[in-house]
């Protein structure tokens, strides 16, 4: 599965 | 964003804010435990390493820069501030929370998403923040009294992680790609060590009497 690049949680 | 991780942002946010409260009107830093406040300082400067190397919005900017801002503010208070530091409970926070920093750090060697510099350091703050809450929990426990604005920044760090295990839910539910074991596992692992507190604190509540843990 593809992973959403970068962490966009705090 | 949707609603759970807004909410989640700002019962965090909250948190930090009645703690600062606590320590500005009173002066007092008393049933609060500087090493989970140290640990955090220490996850928000590992975690927030992209603040210069990926943009997301001002909101996720702005947003780190006060966890950062804070977190290293609340613990200069606690070992610097003439008054502040003179109430710290030094004799009840003897957690050895170095342990916590060590195994989350092997972990992150081992368990991490990239290896990267970056992605090791993301990894190993999100492992510490499960565990963080541990020397406070530890503190309250021994102490057996919570003053009402301790009770109070305790619920909102547990409304918080609360409110991200329903924004992964709903991500989940809404988002075609969204696996994100690390984040989502510690997670869960950090709400759960709260379970116990809230049971005191929800019994206190419904009973209107003062926040007691049991010794």
């Amino acid at each position: 599965t593809e992973q959403t690049e970068g962490h966009d949680e705090l | 964003m949707n609603i759970f991780r807004l909410a989640g942002d700002m019962t965090h946010l909250l948190s930090i804010l009645v703690l600062l409260l606590k320590i500005y009107a009173t002066k007092s830093c008393s049933g609060i435990s500087r090493k989970t406040q140290e640990l955090y300082a220490i996850v928000f400067v590992a975690r927030y390493l992209d603040l210069f190397t990926d943009f997301i919005s001002v909101y996720n900017t702005f947003m780190k820069v006060v966890f950062i801002a804070s977190s290293l503010a609340i613990v200069w208070c606690m070992r610097f501030h003439p008054m502040v530091r003179r109430s710290y409970d030094r004799e009840l926070d003897t957690f050895r929370h170095y342990f916590l920093v060590g195994a989350s750090f092997a972990l992150a060697l081992i368990l991490h998403e990239k290896f990267t510099v970056q992605e090791i350091f993301w990894a190993f703050s999100i492992y510490l923040e499960a565990v963080a809450i541990l020397p406070q929990l530890v503190l309250l426990q021994r102490s057996g009294n919570v003053d009402n604005l301790t009770g109070q920044y305790i619920f909102f760090l547990g409304a918080y992680r609360a409110f991200y295990i329903l924004n992964w839910i709903y991500r989940y539910l809404t988002e075609p790609h969204f696996t994100r074991w690390i984040a989502c596992v510690s997670g869960v692992v950090q709400t759960a060590l709260y379970a116990d507190f809230f049971y005191y604190y929800f019994i206190s509540w419904k009973n209107n009497s003062k926040l007691k843990l049991p010794a």
